[in-house]
């Protein structure tokens, strides 16, 4: 299954 | 990093530095709501709890250090600057903002992936973040006419995370990754609360007449 996404954006 | 998030934080950098722009340039603040920049303060504050203790990039640090401190400056220049005080709308921009501080913080305390410090205040800065602009767009109809810069501050603020939506949208089909749902649908209703405004930036363009937002 799809991972989420990693908190590199602003 | 892909260009619709890269166009994001640059249509978000691009709207700080009208803003700034605006208030160095004609040392007034007149149709700028001090109460959104409050938030957008507290916004900032909040999600960028981890600046000192995760490092993702250079890029990512500077640009957070850019955000806190350009919105900062604008609300200290709004508060104290002793010429620029003088022009703010403060018997206009009367939207009771606290109700969306705490509906929001209430909101991350039941919404949020992990019950953590850091994750709580990260959920809320979200959530803020997507109806921080309220008391601007409130000011705008009160105000009747929007200056140019003004209008450019607010369409910009709206683009970005517009295109942070796209950057969603490809990194789902490039890289396999979903945004986070709490992301996402606060994206989603950030945008939408600019649709109006889009609309009426859109007719005035295109008219090539002044913005003008009905009551």
């Amino acid at each position: 299954c799809f991972q989420t996404l990693p908190k590199d954006e602003l | 990093m892909n260009i619709f998030r890269f166009a994001g934080d640059m249509f978000h950098l691009i709207s700080i530095l009208v803003l700034l722009l605006k208030i160095y340039a004609t040392k007034s603040c007149s149709g700028i709501s001090l109460k959104t920049q409050e938030l957008y303060a507290l916004v900032f504050v909040t999600r960028y709890l981890d600046l000192f203790t995760d490092f993702i990039s250079v890029y990512n640090t500077v640009m957070k250090l850019v955000f806190i401190g350009s919105t900062a400056a604008i609300v200290w220049c709004m508060q104290w600057h002793p010429v620029v005080k003088r022009s703010y709308d403060r018997e206009l921009d009367t939207f009771r903002h606290y109700f969306l501080v705490g509906a929001c913080f209430v909101l991350a305390l039941f919404l949020h992936e992990n019950f953590t410090f850091q994750e709580i205040f990260w959920a809320f800065s979200i959530y803020l973040e997507a109806v921080a602009i309220l008391p601007q767009l409130v000011l705008l109809q009160r105000s009747g006419n929007v200056d140019n810069l003004t209008g450019q501050y607010v369409f910009f603020l709206g683009a970005y995370r517009a295109f942070y939506i796209l950057n969603w949208i490809y990194r789902y089909f490039m890289e396999q990754r979903f945004s986070r749902w709490i992301s996402c649908i606060s994206g989603l209703v950030q945008t939408a609360l600019y649709a109006d405004f889009f609309y009426y930036y859109f007719l005035s363009w295109k008219n090539n007449a002044k913005l003008h937002l009905p009551a």
